[in-house]
């Protein structure tokens, strides 16, 4: 089973075009095993990514280098992952 | 396993087993409305189910709602086994209902790619795509919302079988999208066709392969903000709307460009929500009020078809 200990999903809303090229040659990086989950789209609009924990340090360095902001949605996806296999216990017990 | 579905548990979600059983018992608990349809097979020999809700008559106008087609997007699943008992509790005491079902049947498919959703329980929660190998490549899987022959293969998807969005080898590869295009062409009366995804609280229309306007643009907008206002008015959820290319981006080979290319007027494709937060990831307790409030929404649709019926 996949697991997602250290991933986090970071939510960047570019706000600039040159901001959205910063993310989207990132998307070109299959090394970084990044997953959008939510696409690029436009300047304003929010796209959201799981970076997985080997990629996390350098994907922010990255952005931090050519001044695009983001926040952290969720901090570590194992947990609310495991939130919901428990949840999904409980209730079949 | 609950004895009815009156004891099981729409507030929290489901394995692809018990949704199945869910099926089962609601067609047993309510045999003059509802019948279960196997439409295919998946890849892996899954059975394709469609849950029917019809009071009697013979191949008439109907809409199609299927949740599940992107296996990790778990709120549409569990929306639509919310939606399918809503559907048999209301269908004489609302009177929108009772009036849609007199006129047409609803066709519901609730877990439109098993595997993917099997695979989302067993090996890696986050997998959005069918479960089909791809020769040539040691990647697994089509995306099914690029796999459709309405501008396949054009930008909006990838050839690339590791990507998120590849298209797959060619248009209808995957059994679970050839499933559906065979049942709508061989069923030929379905006025409505709304595809339902999470996440990003979007209710979209086609096209989503080209710039250009559909024909019925206008009019598919104005039921888009009647469907809005009706879902925001119970919990505040904001919601934007449009055609898929203006309010997201590009994408090619996608179900409700081809549906609407068959004929089906009213086509339409949610993106429930997230509330900003959790993404994929959304609790269970948001489970109903997400399913309640989309209801609303899908009611809009279903009623004004039933007005305009062509």
């Amino acid at each position: 089973t996949e697991t997602f200990v250290g991933h986090q999903v970071l939510r960047i809303t570019p706000t600039s075009d040159e901001e959205l090229q910063v993310v989207q040659e990132l998307q070109d990086l299959e090394e970084l095993q990044l997953d959008f989950w939510l696409e690029p789209r436009g300047p304003g609009y929010p796209v959201d990514v799981r970076v997985p924990f080997p990629s996390l340090q350098s994907f922010k360095a990255h952005l931090e280098a050519n001044g695009v902001s983001y926040s952290i949605m969720i901090e570590d996806v194992q947990a609310l992952v495991d939130n919901e296999q428990t949840e999904l216990l409980r209730s079949r017990r | 396993l609950p004895l009815s579905t009156n004891t099981f548990d729409y507030a929290t979600y489901h394995t692809l087993d018990e949704i199945y059983s869910f099926m089962d018992l609601l067609v047993a608990e309510n045999p003059n409305l509802v019948s279960k349809v196997e439409i295919g097979r998946s890849t892996e020999n899954r059975p394709l189910y469609v849950l029917k809700f019809s009071k009697g008559g013979t191949n008439r106008p109907a809409v199609w709602i299927d949740t599940g087609i992107h296996s990790r997007e778990w709120v549409t699943q569990a929306s639509g086994v919310w939606f399918a008992k809503k559907i048999v509790v209301d269908h004489e005491n609302d009177e929108g209902l009772a009036s849609i079902l007199d006129q047409m049947d609803i066709f519901l498919e609730i877990v439109t790619n098993p595997d993917g959703f099997a695979f989302t329980q067993t090996q890696n929660r986050m997998w959005r795509k069918t479960r089909s190998k791809q020769s040539g490549s040691v990647c697994i899987g089509v995306d099914p919302n690029r796999n459709w022959d309405a501008g396949f293969g054009g930008p909006g998807a990838s050839r690339n079988p590791c990507s998120e969005t590849y298209h797959g080898p060619y248009a209808n590869s995957e059994p679970e999208v050839k499933a559906i295009v065979d049942f709508v062409k061989s069923h030929g009366n379905i006025k409505a066709f709304i595809s339902i995804h999470s996440y990003s609280q979007l209710l979209l229309y086609p096209y989503g392969y080209t710039r250009t306007p559909v024909p019925d643009q206008k009019e598919l907008h104005q039921i888009s903000e009647k469907a809005v206002t009706a879902l925001s008015s119970l919990y505040g959820t904001n919601y934007k709307y449009g055609s898929i290319f203006t309010t997201i981006y590009q994408a090619s080979g996608s179900t409700v460009d081809w549906t609407y290319n068959q004929g089906i007027k009213y086509s339409f494709t949610f993106e429930l929500r997230d509330t900003g937060r959790y993404g994929f990831l959304l609790p269970a307790k948001q489970i109903v009020p997400t399913a309640q409030e989309t209801w609303l929404a899908l009611k809009t649709i279903m009623l004004y078809t039933r007005d305009h019926l062509y």
